[in-house]
Protein backbone atom coordinates (compact mmCIF):
# COMPACT_ATOMS: atom_id res chain seq x y z
CA UNK A 1 0.00 0.00 0.00
CA UNK A 2 1.75 3.43 -1.05
CA UNK A 3 0.10 6.66 -0.01
CA UNK A 4 -1.54 7.40 -3.72
CA UNK A 5 -3.55 4.10 -3.68
CA UNK A 6 -4.54 5.00 -0.14
CA UNK A 7 -5.39 8.68 -0.97
CA UNK A 8 -7.23 7.11 -3.88
CA UNK A 9 -9.40 4.64 -2.08
CA UNK A 10 -10.29 7.45 0.21
CA UNK A 11 -10.68 9.62 -2.62
CA UNK A 12 -13.46 7.36 -3.97
CA UNK A 13 -14.82 6.54 -0.77
CA UNK A 14 -15.62 10.43 -0.34
CA UNK A 15 -17.29 10.48 -3.61
CA UNK A 16 -19.58 7.85 -2.44
CA UNK A 17 -20.75 9.61 0.40
CA UNK A 18 -21.04 12.82 -1.09
CA UNK A 19 -23.40 10.93 -3.08
CA UNK A 20 -25.37 9.33 -0.54
CA UNK A 21 -25.25 12.93 1.79
CA UNK A 22 -26.67 14.28 -1.36
CA UNK A 23 -29.31 11.63 -1.95
CA UNK A 24 -30.12 11.49 2.02
CA UNK A 25 -29.90 15.19 2.73
CA UNK A 26 -31.81 16.61 -0.41
CA UNK A 27 -34.26 13.08 -0.42
CA UNK A 28 -33.67 13.44 -4.52
CA UNK A 29 -31.39 11.86 -7.02
CA UNK A 30 -32.01 14.84 -9.64
CA UNK A 31 -29.06 14.71 -11.72
CA UNK A 32 -27.34 11.63 -11.06
CA UNK A 33 -27.48 8.42 -14.03
CA UNK A 34 -28.93 5.86 -12.59
CA UNK A 35 -27.11 3.87 -15.49
CA UNK A 36 -23.80 4.88 -14.19
CA UNK A 37 -24.95 3.90 -10.84
CA UNK A 38 -26.15 0.54 -11.85
CA UNK A 39 -22.55 0.13 -13.93
CA UNK A 40 -20.57 0.54 -10.86
CA UNK A 41 -22.57 -1.99 -8.91
CA UNK A 42 -21.66 -4.26 -11.71
CA UNK A 43 -17.89 -3.18 -11.36
CA UNK A 44 -17.89 -3.80 -7.74
CA UNK A 45 -19.53 -7.02 -8.13
CA UNK A 46 -17.55 -8.85 -11.44
CA UNK A 47 -14.46 -7.38 -9.27
CA UNK A 48 -14.70 -8.60 -6.06
CA UNK A 49 -15.60 -12.03 -7.13
CA UNK A 50 -12.48 -13.21 -4.65
CA UNK A 51 -14.43 -11.74 -1.79
CA UNK A 52 -15.07 -14.53 0.32
CA UNK A 53 -12.43 -17.03 -1.58
CA UNK A 54 -9.02 -15.13 -1.04
CA UNK A 55 -8.08 -12.37 1.74
CA UNK A 56 -5.59 -9.72 1.38
CA UNK A 57 -6.03 -7.88 4.23
CA UNK A 58 -8.92 -6.47 6.66
CA UNK A 59 -8.87 -3.51 5.08
CA UNK A 60 -9.50 -4.56 1.33
CA UNK A 61 -11.73 -6.72 2.49
CA UNK A 62 -14.08 -4.09 4.35
CA UNK A 63 -13.46 -1.56 1.36
CA UNK A 64 -14.78 -4.32 -0.39
CA UNK A 65 -17.93 -4.77 1.31
CA UNK A 66 -18.70 -1.11 1.59
CA UNK A 67 -18.10 -0.56 -2.32
CA UNK A 68 -20.60 -3.02 -2.96
CA UNK A 69 -22.76 -2.35 -0.28
CA UNK A 70 -23.38 1.06 -0.87
CA UNK A 71 -23.29 1.15 -4.97
CA UNK A 72 -26.36 -1.67 -4.37
CA UNK A 73 -28.18 1.03 -1.77
CA UNK A 74 -27.58 3.75 -4.37
CA UNK A 75 -29.59 1.91 -6.85
CA UNK A 76 -31.85 0.85 -4.60
CA UNK A 77 -32.81 4.29 -3.83
CA UNK A 78 -33.28 5.44 -7.00
CA UNK A 79 -35.48 2.18 -8.30
CA UNK A 80 -37.62 1.87 -5.11
CA UNK A 81 -37.25 4.71 -2.17
CA UNK A 82 -40.59 6.30 -2.58
CA UNK A 83 -39.94 9.55 -2.33
CA UNK A 84 -36.24 9.85 -3.91
CA UNK A 85 -36.90 7.65 -7.19
CA UNK A 86 -39.57 10.75 -7.94
CA UNK A 87 -36.68 12.77 -8.91
CA UNK A 88 -35.00 10.31 -11.22
CA UNK A 89 -34.28 12.21 -14.59
CA UNK A 90 -35.56 8.95 -16.47
CA UNK A 91 -36.11 10.60 -19.81
CA UNK A 92 -33.01 12.48 -19.27
CA UNK A 93 -30.74 9.19 -18.61
CA UNK A 94 -31.43 7.87 -21.86
CA UNK A 95 -27.87 6.44 -22.71
CA UNK A 96 -27.86 3.05 -24.26
CA UNK A 97 -25.41 1.32 -21.18
CA UNK A 98 -25.91 -2.04 -22.31
CA UNK A 99 -23.67 -1.26 -25.26
CA UNK A 100 -21.15 -0.29 -22.49
CA UNK A 101 -21.46 -3.59 -21.08
CA UNK A 102 -21.13 -5.52 -24.29
CA UNK A 103 -18.42 -3.46 -25.51
CA UNK A 104 -16.57 -4.26 -22.03
CA UNK A 105 -16.92 -7.84 -21.92
CA UNK A 106 -16.30 -8.56 -25.51
CA UNK A 107 -12.67 -6.52 -24.94
CA UNK A 108 -12.45 -8.43 -22.03
CA UNK A 109 -12.82 -11.59 -23.95
CA UNK A 110 -9.99 -10.60 -26.05
CA UNK A 111 -7.84 -8.92 -24.11
CA UNK A 112 -6.78 -10.28 -20.38
CA UNK A 113 -4.18 -11.20 -18.02
CA UNK A 114 -4.72 -14.94 -17.76
CA UNK A 115 -7.25 -16.72 -19.52
CA UNK A 116 -9.62 -17.52 -16.53
CA UNK A 117 -13.02 -17.03 -15.21
CA UNK A 118 -12.47 -14.68 -12.24
CA UNK A 119 -9.47 -12.77 -15.05
CA UNK A 120 -12.01 -12.36 -17.56
CA UNK A 121 -14.11 -10.69 -14.85
CA UNK A 122 -11.50 -8.76 -13.13
CA UNK A 123 -10.96 -7.56 -16.82
CA UNK A 124 -14.66 -7.03 -17.88
CA UNK A 125 -14.82 -4.88 -14.57
CA UNK A 126 -11.54 -2.76 -15.05
CA UNK A 127 -13.04 -1.69 -19.25
CA UNK A 128 -16.46 -1.39 -17.51
CA UNK A 129 -15.56 0.99 -14.73
CA UNK A 130 -13.40 3.27 -17.31
CA UNK A 131 -16.56 4.40 -19.23
CA UNK A 132 -19.08 3.80 -16.57
CA UNK A 133 -19.38 7.58 -16.14
CA UNK A 134 -20.65 8.27 -19.36
CA UNK A 135 -24.03 8.08 -18.89
CA UNK A 136 -23.64 10.54 -15.81
CA UNK A 137 -21.49 12.96 -17.64
CA UNK A 138 -24.33 12.95 -21.00
CA UNK A 139 -27.37 13.91 -18.00
CA UNK A 140 -24.56 16.30 -16.71
CA UNK A 141 -24.80 17.93 -20.02
CA UNK A 142 -28.49 17.57 -20.42
CA UNK A 143 -29.38 18.75 -17.43
CA UNK A 144 -27.37 22.25 -17.92
CA UNK A 145 -26.80 23.47 -14.08
CA UNK A 146 -25.81 20.78 -11.65
CA UNK A 147 -25.88 21.29 -7.84
CA UNK A 148 -23.04 21.49 -5.43
CA UNK A 149 -23.07 18.01 -4.36
CA UNK A 150 -23.35 16.30 -8.10
CA UNK A 151 -20.14 18.43 -8.82
CA UNK A 152 -18.22 17.21 -6.07
CA UNK A 153 -19.34 13.75 -6.10
CA UNK A 154 -18.38 13.78 -9.90
CA UNK A 155 -15.09 15.68 -8.79
CA UNK A 156 -14.12 13.35 -6.54
CA UNK A 157 -14.91 10.08 -8.90
CA UNK A 158 -12.37 11.54 -11.75
CA UNK A 159 -10.29 12.44 -9.00
CA UNK A 160 -9.53 8.49 -7.39
CA UNK A 161 -8.70 6.98 -10.08
CA UNK A 162 -6.00 9.82 -10.73
CA UNK A 163 -4.46 9.31 -7.88
CA UNK A 164 -4.36 5.65 -9.04
CA UNK A 165 -2.49 6.64 -11.97
CA UNK A 166 0.27 8.02 -9.51
CA UNK A 167 0.00 4.91 -7.34
CA UNK A 168 0.69 2.96 -10.25
CA UNK A 169 3.69 5.02 -11.42
CA UNK A 170 5.62 4.72 -8.33
CA UNK A 171 4.80 0.69 -7.77
CA UNK A 172 6.25 0.59 -11.62
CA UNK A 173 9.65 2.13 -9.82
CA UNK A 174 9.74 0.48 -6.84
CA UNK A 175 7.97 -2.96 -7.39
CA UNK A 176 9.90 -5.01 -10.07
CA UNK A 177 7.10 -7.59 -10.50
CA UNK A 178 4.64 -5.03 -11.00
CA UNK A 179 2.60 -5.29 -14.72
CA UNK A 180 -1.18 -4.07 -14.53
CA UNK A 181 -1.02 -2.92 -18.03
CA UNK A 182 -4.73 -3.35 -18.13
CA UNK A 183 -5.64 -1.45 -15.59
CA UNK A 184 -2.91 1.70 -15.90
CA UNK A 185 -4.10 1.82 -19.61
CA UNK A 186 -7.98 1.48 -18.63
CA UNK A 187 -7.29 4.05 -15.91
CA UNK A 188 -5.49 6.62 -18.31
CA UNK A 189 -8.80 6.86 -20.34
CA UNK A 190 -10.58 6.64 -17.89
CA UNK A 191 -9.34 9.52 -16.18
CA UNK A 192 -9.58 11.38 -19.62
CA UNK A 193 -13.01 11.15 -19.81
CA UNK A 194 -13.03 13.35 -16.89
CA UNK A 195 -10.69 16.11 -18.24
CA UNK A 196 -13.51 18.93 -19.47
CA UNK A 197 -15.66 18.02 -16.55
CA UNK A 198 -12.33 18.96 -14.33
CA UNK A 199 -11.95 22.30 -16.94
CA UNK A 200 -15.40 23.30 -15.95
CA UNK A 201 -15.15 22.19 -12.01
CA UNK A 202 -12.30 24.34 -11.95
CA UNK A 203 -13.55 27.41 -14.19
CA UNK A 204 -16.56 26.73 -11.75
CA UNK A 205 -14.56 26.96 -8.35
CA UNK A 206 -12.29 30.00 -9.42
CA UNK A 207 -15.52 32.29 -10.54
CA UNK A 208 -17.28 31.15 -7.27
CA UNK A 209 -20.24 30.30 -9.95
CA UNK A 210 -22.68 27.54 -10.67
CA UNK A 211 -21.36 24.79 -12.02
CA UNK A 212 -22.14 24.81 -15.57
CA UNK A 213 -21.47 22.32 -18.17
CA UNK A 214 -22.05 23.16 -22.19
CA UNK A 215 -25.24 21.49 -24.13
CA UNK B 1 3.35 -16.91 -8.09
CA UNK B 2 0.21 -17.04 -6.89
CA UNK B 3 1.22 -14.02 -4.79
CA UNK B 4 1.56 -11.69 -8.03
CA UNK B 5 -1.37 -12.37 -9.96
CA UNK B 6 -3.78 -12.02 -6.60
CA UNK B 7 -5.25 -8.35 -7.68
CA UNK B 8 -4.49 -6.41 -4.54
CA UNK B 9 -5.81 -2.81 -5.81
CA UNK B 10 -9.54 -1.99 -5.15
Amino acid sequence: MNIFRFAGDMTHLISILVLLLKIYATKSCSGISLKTQELYALVFLTRYLDLFTGFISIYNTVMKLIFIASSLAIVWCMRVHPIVRRSYDKDLDTFRHYFLVAASFILALLLYEKFAFKEIFWAFSIYLEAIAILPQLVLLQRSGNVDNLTGHYVFFLGAYRALYILNWIYRYFTDIHFSRWIACVSGLVQTALYADFFYYYYISWRNNAKLKLPA
Amino acid sequence: SEEEDKHDEL
